[in-house]
């Protein structure tokens, strides 16, 4: 269950940021930026939420440079898992590549990452 | 677990496990079940504690010594006329059949909601998050929104009508007079142990007309095998029997207890299936259907059997559903309690979608837009509005008669302290 709601959490805040990013016609750090300001200061949620984008942040501003939607995004990451023997799970259309290939290629653009280094060796 | 273990923070943890748990107020200062504070299960969820220093002092007491002195029961009303030396809430209150409402529910019931504004770009601001803390310090819930207990001023859209609220309007007496004991995925099982934190004392309150409310837990699971952890008529049975009989052990004689059938929430898919979801608004991308396929491929889908495609296990869930509030039916004619009278009411969904209807409005305008599953604000209140009529027409001695003194009580007492 855990996974399953931190995947949903993801993939619903990359979509939000992959959406600013284009309503707003900015980039995608200037979108991440944006959201953080959003949040009230109360329960020190901007503290947490610049916290997560100094983590993930800088990958997922690399993938959706690429144009990487955000169920891909969050499997390149290790958000989203892929259970043996299940298929991925994805909430948008998947990529006209398959999710697999989709996953594969931005998991190489992500792969010198060193939070997700951290995060596998945790 | 190894932070609780550091000595200075064993008992905040003790606290806040057993706050959790019980889902007790987490300001409550003299450990009466009522709180001056609004959320982590303080105000916004039970009528405010206008003592905060005297454990004898809360919502729904009947009045010490006809609150001559002070308000003994929260009511705002308290003194002694200058005029004739008679105790106002004697005056007032005596032949007024006061009595509190108080939910056992569901998210429904708590009235869950997602703010859809947090999730549209169009539409995000720092206005649309600043509600974010209150949501994340009421589970997610909007309890003082809600169609039984609401009594503020709706703020997430439609507008706020309750049982609360027309009961206080009937008699002023019942001022802040109401408890939502709900909890997210509440259901016949597990209210057994929510209802532990009901705050009823059978010998110093009012009576209560409690409304018991678990409209689709029982069949509703994130499990790829739905069907086997619905739970059984049999189990349902046994679970509202006990329900029932805590419940005659708590609550003052002269209560009422209405049971809530189960929704049939083949609604949810015919109403939403082919419509976009607020994150697929804005390129047309994503419609409810590839939600709750996302939702299910997870394994945390709020109900696979009716958030589904498959059109025979929506059927099957119905079915379940059905059955489950024809157990609660039975009950109604079959048992007796000592300290309260018991009725039967179906969850009033087609009377709510006529309702909303007749306004203009259309049936997929009645769910929660995020979640794609809830009952949402507009449903709450007209459902307030559907269940009150039908209480009034068909068992009118639950709601007790009309205060003659109500405009007296606010010429006095003006708003009595508010909410």
């Amino acid at each position: 269950h855990h996974s399953g709601h931190t995947c949903l959490g993801c993939v619903l805040v990359v979509s939000v940021i992959e959406q600013l990013a284009m309503f707003h016609n900015s980039t995608a750090k200037e979108a991440l930026e944006r959201l953080c300001n959003y949040l009230p200061e109360i329960l020190n949620l901007q503290g947490l939420c610049y916290l997560v984008v100094e983590m993930f942040g800088p990958d997922i501003i690399k993938l959706l440079k690429d144009k990487v939607n955000a169920d891909v995004v969050c499997h390149a990451i290790k958000l989203c898992n892929q259970n043996a023997g299940q298929p991925f799970c994805h909430l948008y259309p998947p990529p006209e590549m398959g999710l697999n290939k989709a996953v594969r290629e931005a998991s190489r653009i992500v792969k010198n990452s060193k939070v997700l280094k951290n995060i596998a060796g945790f | 677990t190894s932070i609780c273990a550091f000595p200075p923070l064993v008992k905040l943890c003790e606290k806040i496990k057993y706050i959790i748990k019980n889902k007790l107020p987490y300001e409550d200062l003299d450990g009466d079940k009522f709180s001056a504070f609004p959320t982590l299960r303080g105000y916004h969820w039970r009528g405010r504690d206008c003592n905060e220093g005297t454990t004898t002092v809360y919502p729904g007491r009947r009045p010490d010594n006809w609150d001559v002195e002070r308000d003994s029961n929260c009511n705002g009303i308290w003194g002694v006329d200058p005029k004739d030396g008679i105790p106002y809430e004697k005056k007032f209150c005596e032949d007024a059949e006061s009595k509190g409402i108080i939910l056992l529910g569901d998210s429904a019931g708590a009235h869950f909601h997602i703010p859809p504004e947090w999730m549209t770009a169009a539409q995000m601001s720092l206005k649309s998050f600043s509600n974010l803390p209150v949501a994340l310090t009421n589970e997610f819930d909007w309890p003082h929104f809600s169609g039984i207990t609401g009594f503020l001023n709706s703020t997430i859209g439609g507008w706020t009508d309750s049982l609360y609220l027309r009961l206080h309007r009937r008699n002023r007496c019942n001022h802040r007079d109401f408890q939502n004991i709900s909890k997210n995925g509440g259901s016949s099982e597990n209210l057994l142990d929510l209802i532990k934190s009901l705050a009823r004392n059978q010998l110093l309150d009012n009576p209560a007309i409690v409304i018991y409310a678990s409209i689709g837990n029982d069949v509703c699971n994130g499990k790829p095998d739905t069907v086997a952890h619905m739970t059984t008529p049999q189990q349902m049975h046994s679970n509202v029997i006990k329900t029932l009989q805590y419940l005659n052990s708590q609550l003052p004689k002269g209560s009422h207890v209405i049971l809530t059938g189960l929704a049939d929430g083949r609604f949810l898919w015919d109403q939403l299936h082919s419509r976009y979801h607020p994150l697929g608004q804005l390129n047309k991308d994503v419609t409810y259907e590839q939600v709750y396929s996302f939702l299910s491929c997870l394994q945390i889908s709020p109900c696979n059997g009716w958030m589904s495609s498959n059109e025979t296990l929506r059927n099957l869930t119905s079915e379940r559903a059905l059955q489950l509030s024809n157990v609660l039916k039975e009950i109604t004619t079959s048992e007796t309690f000592a300290n309260f009278d018991l009725f039967y009411m179906d969850f009033p969904l087609e009377k709510i979608a006529d309702e909303w209807h007749k306004l203009g409005g259309e049936s997929w305008q009645l769910i929660e837009p995020v979640d794609g599953f809830h009952p949402n604000q507009i449903s709450a209140a007209l459902g307030a509005s559907v269940i009150w009529q039908k209480v009034l027409r068909e068992w009118p001695h639950v709601l007790g008669k009309e205060n003659p003194f109500n405009k007296q009580i606010e010429d006095v007492f003006k708003d009595q302290g508010g909410h």
